[in-house]
């Protein structure tokens, strides 16, 4: 049985893809079978792997549109040994839409993932800058939630937010889901801002807070255009070691 | 008649509600009286003047919600002059659900705002980092849509796709409604990520690409906890050096 991490967040920009992509490349590299599943409608993460090219494959469109579709009929290879992906397309946005009037509409996905077991050790969810049927479809569909927190002013803001609805869907849906870890990104060793508010999010939320901060590095914010992950663009980049250090933490979770 | 602007990118984290928020600000500071408008689930704007208090005053929710309720019913000072604003408050997200399924449900805000006629010079519209429908309502609204795009690798994707929403909003409600410029914001001159990010938005859009750049300043991050614009928080850090220079490149677009 996979284990299932979904990357979320409602503030918008605090590190779910470039966060998604690189722990999914680099537990692949470690030899785990590795599935990502991109539920953005922006598809950073299928652009952030050079996967956006323009054709008929069968897309996560594809399956939360057709319950009856499982998500095996999207499963792409990546180019990378051990790691696939069930990309996004630019356009998903119309199906939020169509989605919300479908009943069990915030289980289309995890019911999608019955196709697929036994085939991957990991499964990473992206989801989108939103509370919306997406991210709540992919919090359905996993036990575990990790939270990107950009170590900005409003950064506990945004998580108790997001944990108001983590609530309702563990109520609803999924007694078992829980936020297994909280990341501080963007982390600016040059200001004493970053310092303060990861200091404030480890007072506030304790253990669950990783030791690892993902600091900024502008080979992380580079490695898309090359369709890499950070571990093949700049594998001794800062931002490298860290989300290393990062996939250590989480198999240790 | 006010200038109407709607701040949006679907991309997250780009900047829309610090400038917003610092526009706004700056037109006020300059003699225009001003609304700012949050549409935002999250109320970063809201937050980020201090105005977040939990209260019974109606914000934008209660506008959306009742599509007989003007604008007028939710306008609050902000304590700075001549700025006023619409508030948004923490569980707006339920509404985008509830707003779906309404007859003409792009045009609410639009609507609601017949009852502000002659109240100001200028309203700044903050967006979530979404193409849904607070965004849409944002740009039914408006003629003109400003677009904050971070210097970073898929800035000219993101823009594409919203140059999509916007063709169908103004086919289906709103002849008039532009891009009317972009703005590059999280500007580092140290790395030459943002120099050849910049250069390249600027040679794909022209014209439309504002010249001011707004720089990479911490203050820009810390202002919001402080409950105040730049312009009052740190007016000679460069953050507000360029958000002046930006808000008059506005008056004259
Ligand atoms: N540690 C870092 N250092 C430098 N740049 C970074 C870092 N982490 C992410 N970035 C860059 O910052 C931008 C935002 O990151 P990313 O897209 O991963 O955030 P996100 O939470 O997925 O955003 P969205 O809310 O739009 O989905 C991207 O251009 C990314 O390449
Ligand atoms: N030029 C800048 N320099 C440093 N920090 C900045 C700058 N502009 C914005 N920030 C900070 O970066 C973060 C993201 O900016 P902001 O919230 O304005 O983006 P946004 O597009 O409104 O995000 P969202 O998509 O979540 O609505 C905030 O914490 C903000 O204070
Ligand atoms: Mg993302
Ligand atoms: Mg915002």
């Amino acid at each position: 049985n996979p284990r299932i991490i979904a990357m979320a967040s409602q503030k918008g920009g605090t590190g779910k893809t470039t966060t998604a992509l690189n722990l999914g490349a680099l537990l692949a590299e470690m030899g785990y079978k590795t599935l990502l599943i991109d539920m953005d409608p922006q598809a950073n993460l299928t652009m952030g792997l050079g996967l956006d090219k323009v054709n008929s494959a069968p897309s996560i469109y594809e399956v939360l549109l057709n319950p009856r579709h499982g998500l095996d009929i999207a499963l792409q290879t990546t180019g990378i040994s051990n790691l696939d992906i069930v990309p996004s397309k630019l356009g998903l946005a119309g199906a939020e839409i169509e989605l919300a009037v479908t009943p069990e509409r915030q289980k289309i996905l995890k019911n999608s993932m019955v196709s697929i077991t036994g085939l991957y050790d990991f499964v990473i969810i992206d989801t989108p800058p939103s509370l919306g049927l997406y991210t709540q479809n992919a919090m359905v569909a996993t036990r575990e939630v990790i939270v990107p927190l950009q170590v900005h002013v409003f950064a506990l803001k945004a998580i108790q937010q997001l944990q108001k609805t983590l609530t309702v869907l563990r109520n609803k849906h999924n007694p078992k889901l829980h936020i297994s870890g909280v990341v501080c990104t963007m982390y600016d060793s040059r200001n004493s801002l970053s310092r303060v508010i990861a200091d404030t999010i480890k007072e506030d939320l304790g253990d669950v807070v990783f030791d690892t901060k993902i600091p900024m590095n502008i080979a992380l914010a580079e490695a898309p255009a090359a369709g890499q992950p950070i571990s093949m663009y700049a594998p001794n980049s800062a931002g490298a070691i860290a989300y290393r250090k990062f996939a250590n933490e989480v198999l240790k979770v």
